[in-house]
């Protein structure tokens, strides 16, 4: 059955929509079938990967009770199937906050994966991924300012772990590492001496053609194969398979 | 009377902090008396630039009818002054659109230039900022994926236009440009492009001094004096001088 991920980090720019759209294409050549939901009201993961509209959205699958299939589009790579993002996101308040897991009940023997990613917030639609996943991943950008972030996210993670029995476990990957500058190792022994273990192996180095792939309409491992960024993005995904839940 | 400026772009971690606080930072170096206003939960520039805790928050202002100055404190820089931010922000739905502006009244003489720092979201206490202002100041990151954000701050714009009766004028900055990377210049063509003489004519650099400044709680003018980053700022800041309401 499914393991389920969200992406999450309220403070902005950190690598969400990155992590979600290349771990997901990491894990559906590696021959998993992986569905990524896109919460994020602005679609950036939608654009990148979509190939055709779809006839529901996903507040159609949350509020109204549409399926997942008829919310779910094909992307042109084997194995990896997308939700769209969807304007209407943005005000999505908490209600039912089972409803993302009973709906994804009829598609849980289907994937391998679902991977979620979310809005820069830890309201709405970020909370219900929360209270929906197995394990939510943090990139965390090696800054000054995305460290503090982290003190709001553990708190939100306790009011979380109070409204449902079992808490998700928690996963936190270094992003936009440049080797060069001492900010970013300082910020990166921070991360390691807070989270321990709890610090995923496989840290993304800064790289250019990560930034410049959205604009191709490709994913790191069509737009840089051979690269950093690739080999990083391709051990955390061996990394999410052999930890599973 | 104060000029109001709202930093906004619902894209994440694209500079509005760091330009709401070096703004501010290098207006106040210039002799005008500045309010910073922080309407982003996480509070990063509160804890950048505060000095001692306030008698009153945000949400009691806003909310409670308490006036500016309970909210407003010293940052030991001269002529700046700060309304921290706070955690209730993140849930604050609009209620009375002018509720803002009838709040700062009292204080409009005594300020040159209020800045409100937003979170990445355009709802809420962001939409509130919009409504307010006289002028929206939207950090642009050189990437790609900042780019396609704009289409959807665009359509937020025409929200607020219909809302007012004179929509708040924009003014676009490039920042985190780095001059050795095509995409940076791709992006700054294609955003000259569609917004022409919006666009400030002052571009921020990409530069580890600003990164590293907020973890000195200092401004750039602070830890970097002489850097290109602290020259951009300050001409940015002559800038917006200069082209006043
Ligand atoms: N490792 C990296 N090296 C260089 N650039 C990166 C890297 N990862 C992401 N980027 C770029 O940094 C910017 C922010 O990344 P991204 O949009 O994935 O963050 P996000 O957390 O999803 O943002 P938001 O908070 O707006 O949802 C994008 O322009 C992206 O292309
Ligand atoms: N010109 C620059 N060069 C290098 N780093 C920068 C620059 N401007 C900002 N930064 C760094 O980039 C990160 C994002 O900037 P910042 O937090 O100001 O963006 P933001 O838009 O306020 O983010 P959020 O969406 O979370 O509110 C921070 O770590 C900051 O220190
Ligand atoms: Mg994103
Ligand atoms: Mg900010």
């Amino acid at each position: 059955t499914a393991s389920i991920y969200a992406i999450a980090n309220q403070k902005g720019g950190v690598g969400k929509t990155t992590t979600a759209v290349n771990l997901a294409a990491a894990l559906a050549g590696r021959e998993h079938r992986v569905l990524l939901i896109d919460f994020d009201a602005q679609g950036s993961t939608s654009r990148l990967l979509r190939e055709e509209p779809a006839s529901a959205t996903i507040a159609d699958v949350l509020l109204e009770g549409a399926v997942i299939e008829s919310a779910t589009v094909t992307t042109g790579r084997r194995g990896l199937m997308l939700m769209p993002g969807d304007r209407s996101m943005g005000e999505y308040a908490l209600g039912d906050q089972n409803v993302l897991r009973s709906r994804l009940a009829g598609v849980m023997e289907a994937y391998a994966y679902v991977i979620i990613d979310c809005p820069p917030s830890l309201e709405g639609a970020t909370l219900l991924a929360l209270l929906t996943c197995d394990e939510v991943i943090v990139p965390v950008q090696c800054e000054y300012l995305a460290l503090e972030g982290l003190v709001s996210l553990m708190e939100a993670m306790e009011g979380v772990r109070r409204m449902r029995d079992e808490g998700p476990r928690m996963r936190y990957l270094l992003t936009m590492f440049d080797r060069r500058n001492n900010l970013a190792w300082e910020v990166a022994r921070e991360v390691q001496g807070h989270f321990g273990d709890q610090v995923a192996e496989a840290v993304i180095p800064r790289s250019v053609r990560l930034a410049e792939s959205p604009g191709f309409r490709r994913t790191i491992f069509e737009h840089d194969p051979k690269g950093p960024a690739a080999a990083a993005y391709q051990a955390f995904a061996v990394e999410v398979e052999r930890r599973g839940v």
